[in-house]
């Protein structure tokens, strides 16, 4: 079946881009087929992938106000059986415009659900709010996958986070599942890291995946690259802690 | 004079939060009197300065949407001369509940226009984003500190910031000025710092701050104990360069 998997968390930098950057390389280079939707205007997604300005004259942006179908706005990458819906800054200007369309939390649902959709995992990178763009991403996907940095200001947000997905299941999307919470730029040497993972694990049990992000300064420098750090250095603790959680994704998938 | 300054960027992560807790404290522990403005619907400074969900009866929501002034709005913290109008996460509406209202963008500074201010500065810590809420910052203040961390993604994001800052000062806000950068979570040991760091220099000059602010994990420590670093533990690397900076921004100022 289709996965569609939103990764968000209104917090900052707490590793979305680098997630779904990371997962979808994973899940292509082992067969399976995967479009990413850049929904962010700081576009970082599409940069790391080498996605050029040029190259993104047609993205999100365009499908979100309906001037652009699906497969219009979807292209190809370097890394064989996996697309990117590219974004620019022109999606910081959607949260206005957006607001008197019809169906407005509809929009990225309504166009995929119209188009072909030749892909066994689609993921969309959020930008760090719980506006309307992020909102289109919560009702056109079925699984959140929430990134969380073991750090104070990081889990006091999750408490909003998580109404928030209760109140779009309630109202816009049934469907809608926390699937999993991963913890990103671990520091095994920081009590503070092991003391809100002990936190985070009592409280969501299960759902926090088992595998954790170490912070490593190779997946820092990747993006420089347009590579994910999965093809920029594939033997880093990074990526293999990458690869790791899509082995883990894999399998809870198949679980489910 | 009344220094006005806003702590914007739409990065995630970068330590705006952390800044403005960090020198509204070092200024006022100086005996200037300081008043601190949550924007975030996260209230990571709110959270900072130990101020408990109750006392965020009324805040920054209010005084957007004109339910509340500024002095209804504005607390005490436990730091001598300094005041906080808190946050909550009803900023996330605010979005747009603003959309519809007369000078949308304006209602921050009309706020303020209207209001007796007994302070030498005002810091407004901004969400990550450029929307609305954060255009209502960009109006009401005259001066804009970026913080910048040292990673490609995070430099990536620069011109866009830049370029809004140009479209409000022509547009909206005439004395708007970028005021400066601060180069944070800084690790000497990396490379990529010290060459996003050569970059940022020969592009900006002297609008980059000399101190930076190196990576320190007493500064992540701090806000679970309600306190800011200089307070949790001002001997540290992290409370020294916020000190430093502080004197930093004091000079520049005297400077202007
Ligand atoms: N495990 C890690 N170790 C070291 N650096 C990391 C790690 N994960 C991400 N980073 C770096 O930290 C920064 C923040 O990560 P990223 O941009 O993926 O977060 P984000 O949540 O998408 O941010 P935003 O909220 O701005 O969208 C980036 O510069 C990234 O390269
Ligand atoms: N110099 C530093 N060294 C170590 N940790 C830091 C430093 N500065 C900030 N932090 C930590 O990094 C995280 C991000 O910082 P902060 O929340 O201030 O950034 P922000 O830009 O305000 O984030 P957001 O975009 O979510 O508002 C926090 O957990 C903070 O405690
Ligand atoms: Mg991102
Ligand atoms: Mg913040």
């Amino acid at each position: 079946p289709l996965r569609l998997i939103a990764v968000a968390n209104q917090k900052g930098g707490v590793g979305k881009t680098t997630t779904v950057v990371n997962l979808a390389t994973a899940l292509a280079a082992v067969g399976k087929r995967v479009l990413v939707i850049d929904l962010d205007p700081q576009g970082n997604a599409s940069t790391s992938f080498g996605i050029s300005q040029e190259a993104r004259a047609t993205g999100t942006y365009d499908v979100l106000l309906g001037r652009a179908d699906v497969s219009q706005a979807t292209k190809a990458t370097t890394i064989p059986g996996l697309s990117i819906m590219p974004a620019t800054v022109d999606l910081t200007g959607a949260e206005i415009e957006l607001i008197d369309m019809p169906r407005r939390e509809f929009r990225l649902r309504d166009a995929l659900r119209g188009a072909v959709l030749p892909y066994d995992y689609i993921f969309v990178d959020c930008p760090p709010s719980l506006t309307l763009v992020t909102l289109n991403a919560l009702v056109a996907m079925e699984w959140v996958l929430v990134p969380l940095q073991c750090e104070f200001l990081a889990l006091e947000g999750l408490s909003h986070l998580v109404r928030t997905l209760d109140r779009v299941r309630r109202s816009l999307n049934p469907r809608l599942e926390l699937h999993g919470l991963v913890l990103t730029m671990f520091d095994r040497r920081s009590n503070l890291c092991e003391q809100v993972s002990a936190d985070v694990r009592s409280y969501f049990g299960p759902k926090v995946y088992d595998t954790v992000i170490p912070r490593n300064v190779r997946i820092s420098e990747a993006p420089s690259h347009g590579k994910p750090v999965l093809l920029y250095d594939w033997r880093c603790p990074g990526a293999q802690a990458y690869a790791q959680l899509a082995t883990e994704l894999l399998r809870r998938g198949a679980a489910a």
